[in-house]
Order: structure tokens, then sequence, then C-alpha cells
């Protein structure tokens, strides 16, 4: 692991003498290897390692008794004050119902979370409707509606093949029957996709919502960047969500997207089940992108 | 990109970067620049360096690629990988490639878990009139797939092809759920699964290793099919594991639509990757 790593590094010139810029560059070397392995942008790795180096050689690592320990406190430290805050609060309407829109990839985990995210609003007593708004994959309605089925959330489906159609049809049916929040379940698309990112942008302004999630998966690799960058550049959304954590990913996705959107990213999710959901700690995600 | 230039330390740090960012990895990485510098110093001066590149990339391709394994009567297709890959969807397209060749095929829903995952496939069985078997949602997985083959058997249907569930590698008790599902293919029928197919999606990164490693030492991953190569990720993890398993990448999926699947082609797979 990248402690025992620059243990080494720092270990080989304890008898020899202080510890000199070309052995901090050598560590820098093995955190910029554990960065890329663990799937950090390629660019995000170098400024975040511009940062690490300055704060480095400025501090007490040259001096330190123990300056791997401190070199890595210092690299994790930047990392878990780059990732974030803890537990991101969530966007509320000013007049009921609060509408939470769900985007992004295909296959990144949203339809899932969508139930998980209506399960965790249940817990707190409120009364989730969730809107069926993917009218292109085959049986995405009859997968969120087994979902919410499971929960007790009621499923809206509506009678258009419009996607923006349904997610208004269903923001008025909650306003009728009193349900809040409205989680609307978007269909995978690509953000080079300049179709279906215009009907993201109609959902939008049809529903005006409170709290915009970007879905990403956690074991994503240098891509991450392009798809974030590009939905936020469209929709401004307002947290991310990495999905499939509990997978043996390093998660390095989860820094790329924060360094290029500065979204704070609001919940893991840690499984197929729909209890599996988690608030988002940086220090745990630091850890496990230094592997 | 600028085809023919010369190949000294800023070009070599430019691929590098390009390599990198298309998911290739560290090692495979480095092996590829290795090869390059190799290549540059025998033709000389004059190298087009990027052409010398794209060689490279076919070149490990092709050491990857294997004979296709032999027909097996019926032909078992068993399709893995993690969750939201691309399998069910890449199932289907797979399934209208043969029946375009004029065979008959057949799908075996044996993905029993996930909510509406058997809906999701007899739709896509619907669209080239491919006949789905499938059993009840939850029910065991691995009598689905034995009850297909056997369907398939008495038919003298020339593909089955069996849809199983996403799954992380790292879970214990669902890889050997996949393990039993082939363990009984093959006891119904010697030789079956004849190719076990692991979906990548394209955006994924050097988890893809793991994946990998870990569904062929479960299943035996006999090939790739690389997914959402239309997005802007290159799946430059689908060559790392060329690279240091061996693993061909046997089709590739552009798209959400049943025609969007070709069998792989190194040059343009190697051509899209620097380009
Ligand atoms: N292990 C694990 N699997 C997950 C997690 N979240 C979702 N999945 C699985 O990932 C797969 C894809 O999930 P979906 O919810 O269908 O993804 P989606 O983004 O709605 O997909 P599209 O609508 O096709 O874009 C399913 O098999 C889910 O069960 C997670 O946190 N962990
Ligand atoms: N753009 C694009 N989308 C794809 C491609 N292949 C599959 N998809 C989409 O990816 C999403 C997931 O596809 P599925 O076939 O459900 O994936 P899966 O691996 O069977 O998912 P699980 O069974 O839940 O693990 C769907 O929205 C598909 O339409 C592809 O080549 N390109
Ligand atoms: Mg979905
Ligand atoms: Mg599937």
């Amino acid at each position: 692991d990248l402690t025992s790593k620059l243990d080494r590094v720092f270990r080989n010139l304890r008898g020899v003498g202080k510890i000199s810029e070309s052995n901090i560059r050598d560590a820098m070397a093995d955190v910029r290897r554990a960065l890329l392995e663990a799937d950090v942008n390629l660019q995000v790795s170098r400024d975040f390692l511009a940062r690490v180096e300055e704060k480095a050689l400025g501090q007490e690592v040259m001096k330190s008794l123990q300056p791997a320990q401190l070199f890595v406190k210092i690299v994790h430290d930047e990392l878990v004050a780059l990732l974030g805050e803890k537990e991101a609060r969530m966007g509320t309407a000013k007049k009921p119902p609060t509408v939470i829109m769900v985007v992004g990839l295909q296959g990144s985990g949203k339809t899932t979370f969508c139930a998980k995210l209506a399960r965790h609003f249940k817990a707190k007593g409120r009364r989730p409707l969730l809107i069926a708004a993917d009218l292109q994959r085959p049986a995405a309605q009859d997968q969120l509606q087994v979902l919410g089925e499971s929960i007790g959330v009621n499923v809206f489906r509506g009678e258009s093949k419009n996607p923006v159609e349904v997610c208004e049809a269903g923001l008025r049916h909650a306003r009728k029957i009193s349900l809040d929040p409205v989680i609307l379940d978007t269909a995978g698309r690509l953000h080079v996709d300049d179709e279906l990112m215009n009907e993201l942008d109609r959902v939008r302004k049809g529903t005006e919502p409170a709290e915009i999630l970007f879905v990403a998966d956690g074991m994503t690799g240098q891509d991450a960047v392009n798809s974030a960058k590009a939905f936020f550049e469209r929709l401004s959304f307002s947290g991310v969500v990495l999905t499939k954590m509990d997978g043996d990913t390093r998660g390095g996705a989860a820094l790329s997207i924060r360094a290029v959107t500065d979204v704070p990213i609001k919940f893991m999710s840690v499984g197929e089940k729909l209890d599996q959901l988690e608030p988002f700690h940086p220090d745990r995600v630091a850890g496990r992108i230094l592997g | 990109f600028k085809p023919g230039r010369k190949l000294d330390k800023s070009l070599l740090q430019e691929l590098e970067d390009i390599l990198l960012s298309a998911d290739v990895g560290l090692e495979t990485t480095d092996h590829l620049i290795a090869k390059l510098q190799e290549a540059g110093r025998k033709v000389g001066p004059d190298a087009d360096a990027d052409a010398l590149l794209r060689e490279q990339v076919v070149a490990l391709l092709r050491e990857a690629e294997a004979t296709p394994p032999p027909q097996g009567a019926p032909h078992v297709v068993l399709v893995v990988g993690v969750n939201g890959t691309g399998k069910t969807t890449s199932v289907g397209k797979l399934g209208k490639y043969y029946a375009n060749q004029g065979k008959s095929v057949m799908f075996a829903a044996a993905d029993t878990f996930r909510a509406a995952a058997i809906e999701q496939l007899k739709i896509w069985g619907e669209r080239s009139g491919i006949q789905v078997v499938a059993g009840l949602p939850n029910g065991d997985s691995a009598a689905v797939a034995v009850d297909a083959l056997q369907a398939a058997a008495n038919r003298n249907t020339d593909f089955l092809i069996v849809d199983t569930a996403g799954r992380l590698h790292n879970k214990a008790n669902l890889m050997q759920e996949l393990e039993k599902v082939s363990r009984v293919l093959k006891k119904r029928q010697e030789g079956a699964p004849h190719e076990v197919l692991l979906v990548l999606d394209a955006t994924t990164g050097q988890n893809g290793l793991n994946q990998a490693r870990e569904f062929t030492r479960t299943a035996g991953v006999t090939g790739l099919i690389l997914t959402k190569i239309d997005g802007t990720a290159k799946g430059g993890v689908a060559l790392a594991i060329a690279h240091t398993m061996k693993l061909p990448i046997r089709y590739v999926g552009y798209g959400e639509s049943l025609d969007d699947f070709d069998p792989f082609d190194a040059e343009k797979f190697a051509e899209s990757l620097l380009g």
C-alpha cells in the first residue's frame, strides 16, 4: 500500500542525512502511480500532485522523524479537503412538492438509486412519488414499478410517449394527491447525444427541480471528467451519486468528478438492495483511492 | 492528432498521456511506449511515430486473438459481467447477428434476480423473433439455463445465448452462483458453455482488469464484448486485458439499438484509441 511504499522511499535516506527535494519527488512519483491506478483523471492527478508538492516542500516533512507518515497525512488531508464536505444537504422547493431529477450515463444505477432515495425519504416520514420517465429502455417502467412496489412507494407511469410530458403529468398528479418529494427516473444517455441532452433540458424547464443528481458508476475511469463536465454544463446539477461502491473499485472517479465540477458528492450506493445507500464519507473514499 | 510526426521526447510524453487518458493503464502503456521506442530505433529518424504506435496496438491485439472455439450443437454462449455493462442488450444484439446469418437462436433469461430483467430480455426476443426460455423471478438461475439448453437441443437450435444477472466479482456467493450455471451447462452437454463472453463497459477504468481476472477464474471467460464505445470513453482497459491476459475482444457494442453491434476490428479500435 502507499504508506509502506513511501516508507521505503524515506527509509533509505534516514541514516544518510536530511531529506532532500529529490526524495520528495520520488515520493510524489509513488503517489502519482497510486492515483492513476485508482482511476483518478490524468490532469486532475497532475493538479492534485502540484498542490501536494507545494505543501510537502513547504512543510516539516524534510525535518520530520516520520517523513513517510507525515507525507501520507498531507496527501490524505489534501484529498479529503478536495473530495469535499461530509453529508451535503439536498435542495428543497419553496412550494412543494420538491422535485429531484436523476440523470446520468447508461447503466450507471439511476433507476435503482431512485428507488433507494424514495425509500430513504419514506423512512423519514415523507410520501414520495417515483416518476417512470425512461420511455426508451425495454421494461424500464416495469423495473421502477417493481422496485416501487417492493417499498410501498407510488410509481407514476404516464400515457404520453414524450418523457417531458410524462414528468409534467406526474408532477400534477403529485400536487393533486400531496406526494412529496417527486423523484424523476430519466433514461440513461450519452453526454454527446445532443438530442437527448436537449430533452433533459426540457424536463428540467418543465419540472423546475430543486435538486438534480448526477449518478456515476464508481468504476468509471478517465472518461469520468468528460461526462461529468458535459452534464454539468448543460444542467448545473447540484449533487453527485457514486454507485457500485460495494465493488473493489478504488473510486478515483470521485475525485475526478468533484475536481471538474466542484459539486458535492451526496450519496454512495453500496449494493443492489434498496437499503444499501450511504451518505458520502470523504475520508473513507480518500483512503480507498490511496489504496 | 497529426500523422507522420518524428519520435522525440515530447511526442513520447504526449503519446503516453493519450494512452493513459484512454484507460490503457500504467503497465500496458509502459509496454507500448517501450515497443514504440524499439520500433522507432529500427526505422530510423524518419519514423512516423503515430503510425508505429498504431501498429504496436494492433500487434498487441493480434497476440490476444484466438481461433474461435469449435461449433457446439447447440453452441452455447454464456454472457457475464458486472452490473449495468450492457449484457442483456448485447444478448439481444448477438442473437440478431446470428439470426442475420440464417442461424436459429434461443435466449435463456437466467437473470432471475433483478427487477424486470426477464421482461427486458423478452422484449429483445420479440424484436428479433427469437424465443426466450424463462423461469419465474427469483427462481434458480442454473435451472433456467439448463432448461433452455434442453429446449435448444430438442429443437436443433444452432445458438443458445444465456443472459445472466450482473454481479460484482468480489461477491463470493454471486460468483459461486455463476460457477454453478457454467457447471450445470457442462454437465448437460460436454463442451458447454462453448463461449463465455465478459461484457465490459468502455467507460470502465482499471477495475476492468480485476473483473477479467475474477470472471475468468470463476467462469472461464473466452472473450470480451466491449460496449458503449459510442460514448467518449476509449475502452483502453480492454487493451490492458488483451495484453496481460491474452483475452480477445470478440464484439463491440456502439449504441442502444439491435444493429449497433459488430465483430471486433483491431485496426478500427487502434485508430479510435489514438485519435
Ligand atoms: N452491486 C451494485 N449494483 C448496483 C448498484 N446500483 C445499481 N446496481 C445495479 O446496476 C445495474 C444497473 O442499475 P440500473 O438502476 O438499471 O441503472 P440505470 O442507470 O437506471 O440504467 P439505464 O436506465 O439503462 O441507464 C442493476 O443490475 C442494478 O441492480 C450498487 O450500488 N451496487
Ligand atoms: N450507448 C450505449 N448504451 C448501451 C450499449 N449497450 C447497452 N447500453 C445501455 O446500457 C444500459 C444497460 O444495459 P443492460 O443491457 O440492461 O445492461 P446489463 O449488463 O444487462 O445490466 P444488469 O443486468 O442490470 O447487470 C441500457 O440503457 C442499454 O440500452 C452500447 O453499446 N451503447
Ligand atoms: Mg434506468
Ligand atoms: Mg441484464
